[in-house]
């Protein structure tokens, strides 16, 4: 059973400026932390149980809780995925999609199944750590509705993968 | 060895080869260009003077000198240009760096920055800023925005409704940023729009300024009794600035339309497999 009423109660907590701005103490600011992550247990459930429904699918969904670190085991594990975009603009917007992904090359479906543009990007990494490939391509969503794309790799390298260049510098 | 150039059919921007810092924006549609230097700096954090006894903290926002420090005076940089987008990477230092980018079809310049962890080894609390510089002729005046609604007007130092004995030059012309901040000379318009709320001003004519992070030593004595100090190495913040360059008349349109997209961003399901087990129907 899923139930949207804890997280709702956390956000509500939440509101005040101390859960905002850094004027509350350590293990105040812990307890924000512990009441958005207890909250937001039952409610992927719901969310998990609505998607369901709609779908009419039986599978298990997941919640990414690393939307903010470009970190995706999905789109970088999957030789094929699907992207659902929703536009909750009332408006149709053009979207460009970045996801990390791993080395190779894609191709990119539009719902209605045409061949969109699409580029892997080889984003600058610090020293040692691996590098994080990002795919891109610009869905078009409409006013209130949702886009599927379909992401198929095409193979395991990429040898246009787009690197970036260091800009020599003058002396002096 | 020329200027280092990333554009559109709507924008241009031009980066400093010396420097590798953003020196101009080009509105290519309505023909409007203006020198602006962005880079990042950091005020020290007050911890009290012959003045007053106040520290910076979490509540109160009080530099030790007028002038904040640079980051750097340059930054690494690197270019990647597809058909899909075109960026250039910019790393300030270890802990500051930031990706100018510029999509197809794009009328805003994005900066999205990435600051920290604030290192505090010399003892100082920072207060870390980006500041762009530009030649506007502002008269004192820039604007921003009121929980995304209204916009007010704000005059350095100055209040409309009593006469201001202005003892903080830097903090008590600080202003809370919820969406936009803007400076115009009547003709042109600069319009920063943020991914969050942020404090913001404009401290010299042309300038406009937000604070993207900060880690403090001292307690600012107003109740938390701690200092704006995580634990282990402090965190690391990452966020994004749309610069947008218009026409006064036509700047409003565009800096609402755009940030209307930003709050109401499309949200990405994935699924794995082929096929479409969703469609409009």
């Amino acid at each position: 059973l899923g139930d949207s009423a804890p997280l709702d109660e956390a956000v509500a907590v939440l509101q005040h400026h101390d859960a905002i701005t850094g004027t509350s103490r350590q293990h105040v600011a812990d307890d924000y932390a512990r009441q958005l992550a207890a909250g937001a247990g039952p409610c992927q459930v719901l969310l998990s149980n609505a998607l369901a429904r709609l779908s009419g699918s039986k599978e298990a969904f997941s919640t990414c809780p690393d939307l903010n670190i470009s970190v995706c085991a999905l789109s970088q594990n999957s030789t094929r995925f699907q992207v659902t975009i929703y536009n909750p603009l009332g408006r149709k917007v053009d979207h460009m999609v970045r996801l990390p992904v791993s080395e190779g090359s894609f191709l990119v479906k539009d719902p209605k199944g045409d061949t969109v543009p699409s580029d892997v990007l080889q984003l600058p990494q610090a020293e040692g750590d691996t590098p994080s490939p990002e795919l891109l391509f610009s869905a078009s969503v409409p006013a209130l509705g949702f886009s599927t794309y379909s992401v198929a790799r095409v193979s395991s390298r990429n040898p246009q993968a787009r690197t970036p260049q260091p800009i020599p510098k003058k002396t002096g | 060895s020329g200027a280092l150039v990333i554009q559109n059919e709507h924008i241009r921007a031009t980066f400093n080869p010396e420097t590798g810092l953003l020196m101009q924006i080009e509105n290519i549609d309505r023909k409007l260009v203006l020198p602006v230097s962005q880079s990042f700096l950091w005020y020290n954090a007050s911890t009290g003077d012959e003045n007053s006894s106040q520290a910076s903290g979490a509540y109160i926002f009080r530099s030790y000198e007028l002038k904040p420090l640079p980051v750097s005076r340059w930054a690494q940089t690197r270019l990647l240009k597809s058909a899909l987008v075109q960026e250039v990477h910019q790393n300030f230092s270890a802990w500051c760096s930031q990706v100018v980018r510029l999509y197809p079809g794009q009328r805003h310049l994005e900066l999205e920055w990435t600051v920290g962890p604030i290192p505090t080894g010399d003892s100082w609390g920072k207060e870390v800023i980006s500041r762009f510089d530009t030649p506007l002729d502002t008269k004192g005046y820039f604007y921003t925005d009121s929980n995304g609604r209204e916009i007010l007007t704000r005059r350095r130092n100055y209040r409309p409704t009593w006469n201001l004995n202005q003892t903080e030059p830097v903090a008590g012309n600080y202003y809370p940023i919820s969406s936009r901040i803007y400076i115009t000379d009547g003709e042109k318009q600069l319009t920063v729009l943020t991914d969050r709320p942020q404090g913001g001003s404009s401290l010299q004519d042309g300038s406009l300024e937000l604070m993207v992070h900060r880690r403090l030593l001292r307690d600012d004595s107003r109740g938390v009794g701690e200092a704006l100090l995580e634990e282990g190495s402090g965190s690391r913040v990452r966020g994004r600035h749309l610069l947008l360059l218009d026409a006064v008349d036509e700047a409003a349109a565009g800096h609402r339309l755009q940030a209307e997209k930003e709050i109401l961003a499309p949200q990405l399901v994935l699924a794995p497999g082929g096929g479409v087990p969703y469609h409009p129907g």
